[in-house]
């Protein structure tokens, strides 16, 4: 759902 | 370890309201719900996304009510000029959460 590339759940990274 | 929270109990419920006028789903709001909220701060984004981290205790990307309290309260006090912290001290985790 966020395309930070990581498993990231920080909607500001 | 019975340290109370440091969130008031008339602060909690300033911030219960604004949890509860964005539409929380089964208790909890969505990153995409909270985000403009915090963005309205006028914080550095670097800022609000460590005030996620520190908020999000079970790193579900939601945050509920008490995690809510934390961000806000955090953001409250980023702008009355408090550095925001690298790890969350115990004081301000929720009880319930402990």
């Amino acid at each position: 759902q966020y395309p930070t590339g990581g498993s990231s759940t920080n909607p500001f990274l | 370890v019975d340290i109370p929270w440091v969130v008031k109990p008339e602060e909690k419920m300033k911030f219960d309201s604004i949890f509860d006028s964005l539409g929380p789903v089964g208790g909890i709001l969505t990153g995409d719900k909270v985000k403009p909220v915090l963005l309205n701060s006028k914080l550095p984004v670097d800022i609000l996304g460590r005030v996620w981290e520190l908020s999000d205790l079970d790193r579900d990307g939601m945050l509920d009510r008490d995690e809510f309290s934390v961000a806000m309260y955090l953001v409250y006090r980023a702008l009355e000029g408090e550095p925001v912290p690298m790890s969350l001290p115990p004081p301000l985790v929720p009880p319930s959460k402990r």
